[in-house]
This record gives structure tokens, sequence and C-alpha cells, in this order.
């Protein structure tokens, strides 16, 4: 599609395809990471806009994905038929570095919306939601960040221009996280996902903080580099909501004599 | 129940431990109750093993989950639990090599708790620290305070983590529970979790219960 600029205000436009294809490769893949090869998925259609972000540009994707089918009971416990996903992604890209901002996935019925992207889902620019990201404040250590108020230094629901050196910014976050709690990692693709994953971990726990009625607060922890799932998987217990477990009974009342 | 109380300033409470990457939650918050109730009952604080239950417990999943009804039993019919020196933890399943020789506490039976958090206050401030099950809505980011999250995201049907209640009390107006994890004392307030008390928040009101010890 040719590039134009939607509307005065709003100061994104929609890039001809190939601009996009940067950032989505990259994004698709940061969606491969650690699947081996006939396994993963690949990018059927992508559309999206793109807006000045500091001293980069970042780029809003909707992209379908085609995820292949999977019949070897070594990779996939029941096989699973071809599935068509429609993803959003926002990449930041600084001087041709990309950082992953977030990636929302889902499946597409392709029967009643048909492949990829409805045409007419155009989104205007009143229903884009401004995704930003936490501000170092969130990994001051614990005594001192009490007076931090996470809303006041965060334009998570303003439409704020993205913070200026913002990946500079988080790469000094995420560069504290890793000296505070000693995380390595193997190889510099895998240190690659893990900050999208802290990205991504900084803008739930952001709104965790923002939906909280107490006095809690929500930061920068030492898992903040899992993926929900991992988090869930590795440090959780569903067995407790999944079995009923032994039947005790009921103890006498405390002033029961 | 006394407007506030805390077992850690009287005794009743080791220090936090650490389950390392293994879903071991539930041995840590029986032990942790069986450690207070044979501390209030017997006047000895033992730091008693988890690895026991992962290893010896066959009703529970090891580092896939298990259930505090379940490990009371397994603890009564294995003949008590050994202390944490004696089995010392590894965060995952072994072969059993339990020895009823070295088991230095018994439990006599075990009992499920009032879901009103009154009532669960009262039963706390006289008989001890509480095994409760919660949903972990949020903890994987929480740093302290006391946590509040709205009931929709923090289901009291998605119980999905085992812990300790140790005390209550207020801060500045907001009635609170104290919290063992079983996440390292690197993780929260030392090791601690605060949790809005009487909103049955997070259904830390749902799953209570402790050993009885004679």
């Amino acid at each position: 599609a040719p590039a134009k600029l939607r509307d005065a205000g709003a100061q994104a436009w929609e890039p001809p395809s190939s601009a996009l294809l940067g950032p989505a490769r990259f994004a698709l893949e940061m969606y491969n990471r650690g699947r081996a090869a006939g396994t993963r998925a690949v990018l059927a259609a992508v559309r999206g806009r793109v807006r000045r972000a500091g001293r980069g540009s970042l780029y809003s994707l909707e992209a379908t994905l085609e995820e292949p089918p999977c019949n070897d009971p070594m990779v996939c416990q029941l096989p699973v038929s071809k599935k068509t996903l429609l993803c959003s992604f926002e990449i930041l890209d600084e001087l041709g570095k990309h950082m992953l901002l977030r990636r929302d996935c889902g499946p597409v019925d392709t029967k009643v919306t048909g492949a990829g992207i409805p045409k007419d889902a155009g989104i205007a620019h009143s229903d884009f939601t401004q995704s930003s990201v936490l501000i170092p404040s969130l990994s001051q250590p614990y005594p001192d960040d009490k007076n931090e108020t996470l809303t006041s230094v965060l334009p998570l629901l303003s439409k704020d221009p993205l913070p200026q050196d913002f990946s500079v910014k988080m790469a000094s976050v995420f560069k504290n996280f890793l000296i505070t709690y000693n995380r390595t990692y193997a190889t510099r693709e895998e240190a690659q996902w893990r900050l999208s994953v802290f990205i991504s971990n900084m803008m739930r726990a952001q709104k965790i903080q923002a939906l909280d009625q107490g006095t809690a607060r929500y930061g920068v922890t030492k898992f903040s580099d899992l993926t929900e799932e991992e988090f869930r998987t590795i440090y959780l217990n569903p067995f407790l909501r999944e079995a009923p477990g032994k039947k005790m009974h009921l103890a006498k009342p405390v002033d029961d004599p | 129940a006394p407007p506030e109380w805390d077992w850690r300033s009287k005794g009743a409470v080791t220090n936090v431990k650490n389950q390392g990457m293994c879903g071991s939650c539930w041995a840590f918050s029986v032990t942790g109750n069986v450690e207070g109730q044979w501390y209030l009952n017997r006047g000895t604080l033992l730091s008693l093993s988890e690895q026991e239950l992962l290893d010896c417990d066959k009703m529970d999943k090891a580092c896939m989950g298990g259930l505090p009804s379940n490990a009371y039993s397994a603890i009564k019919n294995l003949g008590g639990l050994e202390t944490e020196d004696d089995y010392s933890y590894r965060g995952y399943m072994q072969v059993c090599n339990f020895s009823a020789e070295k088991a230095k506490v018994y439990i006599n039976d075990s009992v499920e708790l009032s879901q009103n958090e009154q009532k669960l206050a009262a039963w706390l401030a006289k008989k001890g620290p509480i095994s409760v099950a919660i949903n972990a809505f949020g903890m994987q980011f929480y740093r302290h305070g006391i946590s509040h999250p709205l009931r929709p995201l923090c289901s009291p049907w998605l119980i999905d983590h085992a812990v300790l209640l140790v005390g209550y009390g207020n801060r500045s107006d907001v009635p609170f529970w104290a919290i063992k994890n079983s996440w390292g004392p690197d993780w929260g307030e030392e090791g601690y979790y605060y949790l809005h008390r009487g909103s049955g928040a997070c259904g830390v009101n749902t799953m209570a219960s402790s050993a009885l010890v004679d």
C-alpha cells in the first residue's frame, strides 16, 4: 500500500510493505525462538503502521502466521492440524536495533473471517491503544522506591510519545536486573529473547499495579525474565485446584471449651 | 481475635526457604504448619524436611504439585517428619529414603479450618501458623506492600499456590495477612507476601488447614 499520513494528529502512517519486512522478520524470529526446523510458523500477511518514537520508529504490526501441522508425537502429544494465528506486535527499531515490546496472538477462525487480516478491519486511530513501558524507577532497590508512584512516571494509558532513548533505558533496567539477580544467558539470541520477555513483563506488572486496590508495589523481581507460562509451570501448583484431596474434618472453633 | 498477631516474633516460624525450580509449595506450606504446631505443643522449633514429602508422599506429585491434606495423611502414615538437616532439600524427586528412627516430629491428625477470616485470625492467634492455598495472581512481580487485586483477576476458584499464614494486622488501616512464601528471602518483603485480609482476597480463606499435635 502506498505510504500516506492517516491524519495530521496521529503522526502515524502506513509505510510500504517492504518497510515492514525488517520488523516483521524480527517479530517472526522472536515468535519461533527455540523451535526446531519444520515446526516454525511462517508469515502469511502483514500490515501495520509506524510512528516516530524517540530516536527510532515504533512499528505496530498485524500479522497472520501459519502454524505448521504437527504429527510427530515427539513434538506434540496430540496431532495438530495447520492453524492460522492473528498476531499483533509492537517493535521498536532504533538505529537498526529491533526490540520486541509486545506480542499478542490468538487463533483466527479462517472459515468466518477468511484468511489473514479482514480488509475492513482498518483500525481507527482512536482504537489504537498506546502501550508504553516502565521507566527505570521500577528497578530501584526496594527500600527507596517507596515514594515512586508508577502511574506518575508511566504514560501507559496516555498518548504521550515514548521516552527518549527508550531502548537505552530499557537496556539499563535489564542490566540492573542481570546484576541484581546474577543472571547469565548461554547465547546472544537467548539474551535478546529474555530482554523482550522482560519488557513484556514490565507491561504486565504495570497493568497489575494499575489494577491493585491495595498498597502493593509490583515491578522487577527475580522472575521478571520468565514468561507467564514458564513461571506458572515451574513455580505454581495447578494440582491444588484439580484434585479434592483427602477429606479432613472441620476444626473445632478456638473458643470451644 | 487480638487486633494483630505475629508468630515470627514469638519463635514459631523458621527462616524463609526456597523451593527452587519445583512446584513443591504444598510441601513447604505443610512443613511450616507442622513446625509451628510442634513448637507450640512440644516447645521446640525444628526446621522440617520438605524433600521427605517430595520423595515419600505417593499421593502427591512432588514438583508437579500436591495437596496439604494429602501431605498430612502421608506424614501420619510415614510416622513423622525428619529434620531439614537429616533429609535436606534437593528440589527434585528422588528415591524415598525416609527412616522412622530419624523422624523427630509426628502429627496426630489434621483439620480443615473455617472460611471465615475472623475465625481464621482467632485460630491463628491461639493455635499457630496456618497452611493456606491462594491464587498467585501478580506474585511474579510483587515487590512489597499489601496486595489487593480485583476479585475477577484473582479468583478464589483458581487456586495455584500453597503458603503459610504467620500473622495478621493493619498497616495504616489496611488489614493484612502476613504470609510466608517459599521463593527465598530475595523475593517480596524478605520472602514474605502481604495480602488484604477480610475480603477473601485471592481465595486465602478457601483451603485453610492445620496439623494437630497432641
